[in-house]
């Protein structure tokens, strides 16, 4: 219900009305925008002097939407080795990924281009790394450029999920991440957000991918605007949150800055999600510049929830945290990141706790599930390293196996908390069985270490197992506990979350005095003693209708002679007069307004379209915009574009000096050269060509100066069989084809001058060599005086010998 | 996983004593030294143009002795891992 908010922030941008997970601005459509961004903005948080980068194939720096919050120093070119992270272009627009993060990021708002980015304020780099040979050393790279200047490093990639990769950071990557916690953003930590493990393929289990699977790492999940589960998404247990994402074909897309300086809503999969997460940790960084990486995530686990989000898992752990496999703690929320941030007290130091268990080997028998526990004090002996309250969790195994695919691997905390760490995946049918590989989950957070762990192992020997004979065999497995030593929140005095106290039903506002209702209720008593309607005002009712009421706590709608009622919100057609706390009706075509003049539109009825610059509705568009149907909402065609319909970019007619290419308006190349759409800019024809539509020969529309028009080239020179001619009403010279049969010609019909072999030249024209020798029995005569032989038809048969004769 | 792996030609070593140590090491073996990697201290970015870019095997020759020199802590010859978009 933003849209009734005085406070309603509009931009310009043209794809502005389309991030319906930014804002709603129909109030009743299923929009759906509980990550509260637009509260955060309000709240004055814009992601000012936070620096974020994107991991991946580049950054279009020079795009409209991204130029002016573009950030040099927070980037580089690690495949090129240099400093300019452009990427690199080619017909499929392969390298689109970065820029397409980018946006979402930190897209300018109100820049009339495309759309406005989650922290539309801050700094945004591009490091590219993905367009080249991605080894250990360019991740490592990546991941240590500049961790005092980056805040926040954002990466959508990992490991295949072929669904029998188990994959990961390198040595060299896994120590830039340490490096980088301990030492990035001057010893608070670089944050690192990461694509949960998905990759568009069945059958994998993200939990096989390393990055996400890192402590250091905030994994981010998606879901659809629905709160379904995207059909790209895969469980996890080391998932931390979710945001909105695209879905199935009927869902709403994330719209964000494309290749080529467009603009895309084909953005996907939790590739979106990691972006967003950036920039709501970015509006977070702006509130609080001083939390550390393990703060963020804090924070993260404190303000999320699970709002609409449909999971058959969500459980409230021992700490009172719901948390499910596919969306982590649940959806973000920015405003209550950035209120919790404000007020946030670091929490105390990281403690690691490490048991291993005895080397003795336990077997896995099919179907029959292999329970091992662990009791663990938390260390509590050591207090540098005792853990009590927990945040990671880490299980690392050493399991030989015949047929990883058909393993399962849970983890149950003391608290009873169950967290799958691995599925059992089809495609896996590797026998390297997992050699020190390292689970995480987040699902015990805030728990109590201390306690019995237990692992349980089950294996299902699927058809593919070629020798049930042999036993899988768990050799040791050591559980690593992160977390701290006193309760993370309460040391420093108290911060309650807002989120906590909406959700913990324990936790109540205060209820009011006794003596206090008992006196509101005496007041009543003569009167109507029902309740009132939870819209009426402090006057009370004559009964329980909305219209009953004697005044509103919001707004009256409707008038005395048809009857007023108090609403919560003035339905569409009016606008609220805060003032007067009434519903006021707008400018006739208006839905919604925030005045009763036609220049105080902000949406039309259907059938019409808002027209931002007259701020009124029209009924077409005027030139130079189109209707868009989804917001009714006339927008701006294409800077080059005269006309455009149903997309900025979809021109019917272009500004001086361009051309229409499909629809799409290209500059008007000067003689001897053609627009090239791969490299955007004019490209110069072949030489023969003074217009083309490529470089080629065969691709000349007009010739140059000095050259014909020979079919579908341009000659110096006619070639044999051709002769040339002008065409009338074309400045073309043209090569004409002489008759059939004649090779050298001054002109069309009987002007050969010369004959290919077989035929001979007669007056003119060209005669079959065949002679005979009885001209009467070729009917000469009548041929002579029928004058066949001029006809093409006949000048085969023996004309020559009959003209030869005279 | 190993029986797919593609090689590169560049290699990441530990090598202690600074870059001046490094470059010398690098060029011992014909190496060139590309420099730190990132903020991970003493480890050096190592490239051979001699060997081949790519290769499913990791390829012999004089290159092969920097892995026995005394003075490397730890080396690792460079895999082209697959990594997808999300």
């Amino acid at each position: 219900f933003a849209q009734s908010d005085p406070n309603f922030i509009y931009f310009n941008d043209p794809k502005w009305s389309n991030m319906w997970y930014i804002h709603c601005s129909v109030k009743n459509s299923r929009c759906r925008s509980e990550m509260n961004i637009l509260a955060a903005w309000q709240r004055g948080y814009t992601g000012r002097n936070v620096v974020i980068t994107i991991l991946d194939d580049g950054i279009e720096k020079n795009h409209p939407d991204l130029a002016q919050n573009y950030d040099q120093l927070a980037s580089y070119d690690v495949n090129g080795n240099d400093h300019d992270p452009m990427p690199r272009y080619d017909s499929s627009n392969e390298n689109k990924h970065g820029t397409r993060c980018a946006g979402e990021v930190a897209a300018v708002a109100n820049n009339s281009h495309c759309i406005v980015g989650i922290a539309y304020n801050a700094r945004i780099g591009g490091i590219r790394m993905l367009d080249g040979d991605v080894t250990d050393v360019v991740e490592a790279k990546s991941l240590g450029i500049r961790p005092d200047y980056i805040d926040i490093y954002s990466a959508s990639w990992g490991p295949d999920d072929d669904g029998k990769t188990v994959d990961g950071p390198g040595p060299l990557a896994k120590q830039a991440f340490e490096v980088g916690i301990k030492k990035g953003r001057k010893g608070l930590g670089s944050i690192f957000v990461w694509a949960s493990g998905n990759g568009g393929r069945q059958g994998d289990h993200c939990s096989c991918d390393g990055y996400t699977n890192s402590i250091y790492t905030i994994s981010v999940s998606s879901s659809t605007e629905n709160g379904n589960k995207p059909w790209y998404l895969e469980v996890c247990s080391s998932t931390m949150a979710t945001t909105y994402s695209s879905g199935e074909f009927y869902d709403r897309k994330i719209i964000t800055t494309d290749l080529r300086q467009r603009c895309t809503d084909g953005h996907t999969g939790t590739s979106v999600s990691a972006p967003m997460v950036a920039g709501i940790i970015a509006l977070a960084l702006e509130a609080n510049p001083l939390i550390t990486w393990r703060d963020v995530q804090h924070l993260l686990v404190k303000t999320s929830r699970p709002v609409h989000l449909k999971a058959s898992d969500w459980k409230t752990n021992a700490a009172g945290h719901k948390v499910s496999h596919l969306y982590g703690f649940g959806l973000v929320d920015a405003e209550a990141m950035v209120v919790e941030a404000k007020k946030w007290r670091s929490v105390p130091p990281q403690h690691t706790c490490t048991k291993m268990s005895d080397r003795r080997t336990r077997y896995i028998r099919p179907d029959q599930k292999l329970n091992v526990t662990m009791s663990s004090t938390g260390c509590s002996g050591q207090p540098d390293q005792h853990v009590a309250f927990l945040e990671h969790v880490v299980v690392r195994v050493l399991i030989v196996h015949p047929r990883r695919g058909d393993l399962e691997i849970s983890l149950v905390s003391p608290s009873g908390t169950r967290s799958q760490l691995l599925a059992k995946r089809l495609f896996d049918n590797s026998n390297e069985g997992f050699r020190n590989w390292e689970f995480m989950t987040v699902h015990c957070w805030g728990e109590r270490a201390e306690g019995t762990w237990t692992l349980e192992i089950s294996d299902s020997p699927s058809q593919l197992r070629s020798n049930l004979e042999v036993l899988g065999k768990l050799k040791e497995w050591t559980l690593i506990l992160y977390g701290t030593s006193e309760h993370p929140y309460q040391s420093h005095g108290s911060h309650h979350s807002r989120a906590r106290m909406l959700e913990i039903p324990s936790v109540q506002s205060p209820e009011p005095s006794p003596s206090t209702t008992q006196q509101h209720e005496d007041e009543e008593e003569e009167e109507y003693t029902g309740p009132c309607h939870h819209e009426c005002g402090d006057q009370g009712c004559d009964g329980p209708d909305a219209d009953h009421c004697l005044n509103c706590i919001h707004f009256s709608l409707g008038s005395l002679k048809t009857g007023r009622r108090c609403v919560s919100h003035c339905p569409s057609g009016y606008f609220e007069d805060t003032e007067a706390r009434r519903c006021r009706r707008c400018h006739r075509g208006c839905e919604k307004c925030v005045g009763r003049s036609s220049k105080e539109c902000r949406s039309c009825r259907r059938g019409l379209y808002f027209h931002t610059e007259e701020s009124s509705c029209i009924e077409n568009c005027p030139n130079g915009y189109f209707n868009d149907e989804v917001q009714r909402h006339c927008l701006k065609c294409h800077e080059n574009c005269v006309k455009c319909v149903q997309d900025a970019d979809r021109c019917t007619a272009c500004k001086k000096d361009f051309s229409l290419a499909g629809m799409t308006c290209v500059p008007e190349c000067t003689n001897g050269t053609f627009f090239n759409l791969e490299e955007m800019k004019c490209s110069p024809c072949h030489v023969s060509c003074s217009t083309c539509t490529g470089p080629g020969m065969e691709e000349c529309l007009h010739c140059s100066r000095d050259f014909l028009q020979e079919e579908w080239r341009c000659v110096p020179k006619c070639s044999p069989g051709h002769y040339p001619s002008d065409s009338i009403g074309f400045p073309q010279r043209m090569c004409r084809k002489c008759e059939e049969n004649c090779i050298r010609c001054q002109g069309p019909g009987t002007r050969c001058t010369n004959c290919r072999d077989g035929y001979s030249l007669l007056s003119g024209t060209c005669i079959f060599h065949a002679t005979c020798n009885n001209t009467d029995e070729v009917f000469c005569d009548m041929v002579k005086s029928n004058r066949l032989c001029e006809k093409k038809l006949f000048r085969q048969f023996c004309c020559r010998t009959c003209l030869m004769t005279g | 996983s190993p029986s797919r792996s593609v090689f590169t030609n560049h290699w990441a070593v530990r090598v202690r004593g600074g870059a001046e140590e490094a470059d010398k090491l690098a060029s011992k073996y014909g190496f060139t030294n590309f420099g730190q990697i990132g903020g991970l201290e003493d480890h050096y970015h190592f490239h051979h143009s001699h060997v081949v870019r790519r290769s499913t095997f990791a390829t012999r020759g004089t290159h092969s002795f920097i892995h026995m020199d005394p003075k490397v802590d730890w080396i690792q010859q460079q895999i082209v891992k697959s990594r997808v978009k999300r």
